[in-house]
Order: structure tokens, then C-alpha cells, then sequence
């Protein structure tokens, strides 16, 4: 879809791997 | 959470996807992290779209860096 803005549609994306990062690396931020 | 206690959790993040310890993330990295991660490869991808924000092709630690404080940012925590 060329009028998808790329990044604000990701959003979710990129929470999801950071918090899953986040989980996976820290007992305790 | 401190920023040096941010800068540290980045580079440790960082590391977790250049494996390689090549100082940058390509999207292949990127993809090899469904392994460990509950995300499929390609939103990893989407992932690494979003965070190479001048398309080269590669991540270096302050776009990842700068990507990372976006979400928590975007997350509000204090």
C-alpha cells in the first residue's frame, strides 16, 4: 500500500520487540 | 531507570542482535532473532524498517538507540 506511512504502522511492531527484549533480558528494569 | 542504566540495557540489546559483534544490525540479524524472540521474521523486519529510518540497509547502536528511547518514551515511563 504506497499510502502506508511507514513507522507509525509499526508501531505496535517495535513496542512488541522492545518488550519482548525487555522481558527477556530483565528480572528487574 | 537512569540513562546510563538506559545506554547500558541498549547496548546489551544491541548485542543480542549482532550476535556477530559487528557494530551494526543488518536486516538478517534481524530475521535470525524470531528464535529467541515471540516474533515472527517478518515483523522483525518491519521492525528493522522501522528503526532504519535512512534506509541503508544496516542499524548502527544510535539508531537503534534513538529508536529504543522513542518507545519508551512513547510508553511514558517514570
Amino acid at each position: 500500500d504506497p499510502n502506508m506511512k511507514p513507522g507509525a504502522a509499526n508501531e505496535g511492531v517495535l513496542a512488541n520487540f522492545f518488550n519482548s527484549l525487555l522481558s527477556k533480558k530483565t528480572g528487574s528494569p | 531507570w537512569g540513562r546510563i542504566a538506559l545506554l547500558d540495557k541498549t547496548k546489551e540489546f544491541f548485542q543480542t542482535c549482532d550476535v556477530e559483534g559487528k557494530g551494526f544490525i543488518t536486516r538478517t540479524d534481524m530475521r535470525r532473532l524470531h528464535r529467541e524472540l515471540p516474533l515472527s521474521a517478518e515483523e522483525l523486519e518491519d521492525v528493522f524498517d522501522s528503526l532504519d529510518t535512512d534506509h541503508t540497509g544496516y542499524l548502527t547502536l544510535e539508531a537503534f538507540t534513538s529508536g529504543f528511547s522513542q518507545f519508551l518514551h512513547g510508553r511514558r515511563i517514570s
